[in-house]
């Protein structure tokens, strides 16, 4: 089914900040559903955010997605 | 640390400062980064050039969206700025994203704070998951010392320490919650939610969030102080009253209510206390407790006055429980009394411990 708007949004900031901060290969997410390279990153993210693991785009971690930050990726090598 | 453990090979490091932001005079972005790399050097042996022309180690620069690196910004919030780890070329690099508000105090963001934080990326340092911590991934305004024995342990392990080091008071790193010696410095309940105060930071536990949240108390409300001594929760008012020292303030909400600090004496209490270490609110008798040391009053919330016959003795009327009370709260009507690693499961009506646990049980721990 077509992601309601808002959820849409919310899955491109997840997605970009994912790719930014956490070396999410860009283009392999299928917009239905989740994949396992999204959820392995949500939980890298969470794991060093010291949130809750779940693997999804709980509200907690939409919450720390948009707060304001630095730009240098959290886990990996800045290139 | 960034992998490979990068950084520069030489104390003496250059930096040069390419334009300016105009949110700010020019001097007082010198200052900001010169104060920024102070706050490095003052735990290491690195030495900081500044330099007017030509090529310098850190190239510090503004720019907005597309600005040179082909590591674009996104405009106002989200990323403030980036730098890059030592080495050749872009190595050192440290770039600001123009399209925020420059500021020298709380009212934007802080160029101090963030040129601090960009320039340990410059030196070696990564980001560290301590909330507390400079290197810390996510921007809060912090006053006093910036560095975090976090930070500091991370730079030293680069360059080693200053031999010439003053003496430094740096932050303690952000508390253990399963630490089985942890006490709490206050609890309270917030609409549903249960808000743990300890040293600068809170832990927010929500019925639908088993794993409690830690936050700097001060980026939530950077106008109280980092140190919390009590806390209560009036749910027919819909206000917290927060304690500290001899200064307390009222939430709605998040939301600090306009009027406050007051000070604690126009409860009712006299000059002589200067702490409140617990507050509860009892729903059935609409009385709010308040214990210091190894007393406790009772302020009736509905005259607005401190009931007569107060102090009494903590012991006296609250039999089983230690002399002295850390916080205290109000869950399905038991109190919950916090002393050091242990808390107290108090029957208010029956006037009897029940149980007693760890204090940080109530983290899940």
């Amino acid at each position: 089914l077509p992601l309601p708007s808002g959820d849409k949004d919310n899955w491109l900031l997840a997605e970009k900040y994912l790719s930014r901060f956490y070396g999410l290969p860009a283009g392999l997410q299928g917009r239905q559903g989740v994949s396992n390279a999204f959820e392995t990153k949500i939980k890298e993210m969470q794991t060093f955010f010291k949130l809750k693991v779940t693997g999804t785009l709980d509200d907690n971690t939409l919450e720390l997605m948009e707060q304001a930050r630095c730009g240098v990726p959290d886990i990996g090598e800045y290139n | 640390h960034f992998p490979g453990h990068l950084k520069w090979q030489n104390n003496n490091v250059t930096f040069r400062i390419l334009n300016y932001t105009p949110d700010l005079q020019k001097s007082d972005v010198d200052r900001a980064i010169r104060n920024a790399l102070n706050v490095w050097s003052a735990v290491t042996p690195l030495i900081f050039k500044k330099l007017h022309k030509g090529n310098a180690d850190i190239m510090i620069s503004f720019g907005s969206k597309e600005h040179g690196d082909y590591n674009p910004f996104d405009g106002p919030n989200g990323l403030l700025a980036h730098a890059y780890p030592p080495g050749q070329g872009i190595g050192g690099d440290t770039h600001f994203d123009d399209d925020e508000d420059w500021t020298k105090d709380s009212s934007a963001y802080n160029l101090f704070i963030v040129a601090a934080h960009e320039l340990g990326h410059a030196l070696g340092m990564s980001h560290s998951t301590d909330a507390g911590a400079l290197m810390y991934p996510i921007y809060s305004y912090t006053t006093g010392y910036p560095l975090a024995e976090d930070d500091i342990e991370g730079i030293q392990a680069l360059y080693g320490p200053n031999p010439n080091q003053r003496k430094v008071k740096p932050k303690p790193d952000a508390p253990n919650k399963c630490d089985p010696g942890l006490s709490f410095d206050a609890v309270t309940e917030l609409r549903g939610e249960t808000i743990i105060f300890k040293d600068r930071f809170y832990w927010r536990l929500h019925p639908q969030m088993p794993e409690p949240e830690q936050t700097l108390i001060k980026s939530t409300w950077p106008s109280i102080p980092n140190k919390v001594d009590a806390a209560y929760e009036n749910p027919e008012k819909d206000i917290v009253i927060i304690f500290s020292g001899i200064r307390m303030w009222a939430l709605n909400g998040y939301n600090l209510l306009d009027g406050y600090p007051k000070y604690i004496h126009k409860l009712g209490l006299p000059k002589t206390i200067k702490k409140v270490d617990a507050a509860v609110y009892i729903s059935d008798t609409r009385k709010t407790l308040l214990f210091t040391d190894e007393d406790y009053w009772s302020y009736d919330e509905a005259t607005g006055t401190m009931d007569s016959g107060y102090p009494r003795p903590i012991e006296v009327d609250f039999p089983g429980m230690d002399d002295e009370v850390d916080a205290a709260v109000s869950h399905y009507g038991y109190l919950y009394f916090f002393h050091e690693h242990l808390q107290y499961e108090y029957s208010y009506t029956s006037k009897r411990v029940l149980r007693i646990l760890r204090t940080n049980s109530i983290l899940n721990c």
